[in-house]
């Protein structure tokens, strides 16, 4: 299947998405 | 462990390629080296299947440059046992890179955050990683499955050198697993 990529910045932006508990 | 209900992503999650656990460890009093004692003093600290879940681990652990005492966090891949003799390390090794006290934590995030990212680019080949809190320096590893494996090994080091940031001079070893279960020492 298709590869799950993310780079940096994006997952630091995820730390402070309201689905982050 | 292998009994546990794997993690999912939740709703509007973001999924990552591979379930991951995370574990603690700290060395106990005594001398005994036994991977046995090693096996008991692994503590699993939680398992997350996304972006979401993996920050809502990580913001609640102490920062591991302000653990004291001889300890480590592993990273691994669910199902993999942070040990040289799991069947997903026993013919691997990993990659060593020693740091000067202060840079750990940063260093240790950055590590995480490409290979849960999927920045290395070799496949199934990564396992997981450590870092480890001696008294001196901080200790961290990336280990890979397949040790004999040079151009695997060799695009591992590249991207660690890259995303890590490190001065040119920093030093990175690789050691075999079976090398060091022959040494029964890890760096």
């Amino acid at each position: 299947g298709t590869k799950i990529f993310y780079e940096r910045n994006f997952l630091m932006q995820c730390r402070n998405s309201p689905l982050t508990r | 462990f292998k009994l546990r209900p794997s993690p999912r992503p939740g709703p509007g999650e973001h999924p990552l390629q591979f379930n991951y656990a995370i574990w603690f460890s700290r060395k106990s009093q005594g001398k005994t080296s036994s991977s046995a004692s090693y096996d008991q003093n692994l503590k699993l600290v939680g398992t997350f299947a996304s972006v979401e879940q993996f920050w809502g681990i990580y913001s609640h652990l102490v920062r591991p440059s302000d653990l004291s005492g001889h300890c480590d966090y592993h990273l691994f891949k669910e199902g993999i046992r942070p040990m040289w003799e799991d069947s997903a390390n026993n013919k691997g090794g990993k990659w060593i890179v020693r740091l000067k006290k202060g840079l750990g934590s940063r260093c240790w995030e950055n590590l995480i955050l490409a290979m849960l990212g999927e920045q290395f680019m070799v496949g199934e080949e990564i396992c997981g990683a450590v870092i480890s809190i001696r008294y001196q320096e901080d200790i961290l590893a990336l280990w890979n499955r397949t040790a004999c494996d040079q151009v695997t090994t060799s695009r591992i080091r590249d991207t660690l050198k890259r995303i890590l940031n490190l001065p040119p001079n920093t030093i990175m070893e690789y050691k075999t697993h079976n090398d060091s279960i022959k040494d029964n020492s890890s760096f």
